[in-house]
């Protein structure tokens, strides 16, 4: 369970990184 | 919404956007970028903090929409400037006010606002020297002027 949750927060984060860039016009 | 504890550091920021999304909302939205690019460096693994900045990234992305035709939103280096502006109008009031022997809690304030607009500057790269300077002026000034009214002391 805290291997799938810790999944589940590096994917939400490399989609907020991803959302950060995307709004900066830095990709 | 909430600003997780671990997310302290970046409280007053959020909230000198909320303050400001009437008063001048290009203040409000890089109040929160910074709120969000500091947030995610502090703590993005723990659920609240993920859900906050998540709440909060909707809100940047909706706010960029509203305001693309905004030059300060949709170019930074005007935002850049606007957000420099703004600091040091406040920081300059302030230190009128201070220098006039006026002492009051808007000025206080305005010292405050000024050096967590100056913190906000770093969403666009390193602080000049110059600008180093005011945000430790205007940051030590808010709090020793503070001190001074609560304890009934005239400020020197």
């Amino acid at each position: 369970t805290g291997t799938l949750a810790s999944s589940v927060a590096s994917a939400e984060q490399d989609e907020l990184s991803q959302r950060l860039a995307k709004l900066r016009d830095q990709i | 919404m909430a600003v997780p504890p671990q997310l302290k550091a970046v409280q007053h920021h959020y909230k000198t956007a909320l303050e400001h999304d009437e008063r001048d909302p290009v203040v409000a939205y890089y109040c929160r970028l910074y709120a969000m690019q500091t947030g995610m460096k502090l703590d993005s693994k723990t659920p609240e903090c993920r859900k906050f900045l998540m709440k909060l990234m909707d809100q940047l992305e909706l706010m960029k929409k509203e305001l693309s035709t905004n030059e300060s939103i949709s170019q930074e280096i005007v935002g850049n400037a606007h957000i420099e502006n703004y600091a040091l109008k406040l920081f300059f009031y302030a230190d009128n006010e201070d220098r006039s022997g006026r002492f009051h809690k808007n000025m206080i304030k305005s010292f405050y606002t000024s050096s967590l607009l100056l913190d906000v500057l770093c969403v666009f790269g390193e602080l000049s020297e110059e600008n180093l300077q005011h945000r430790k002026y205007a940051r030590w000034k808010s709090t020793y002027i503070h001190n001074c009214l609560k304890n009934g002391e005239t400020p020197q």
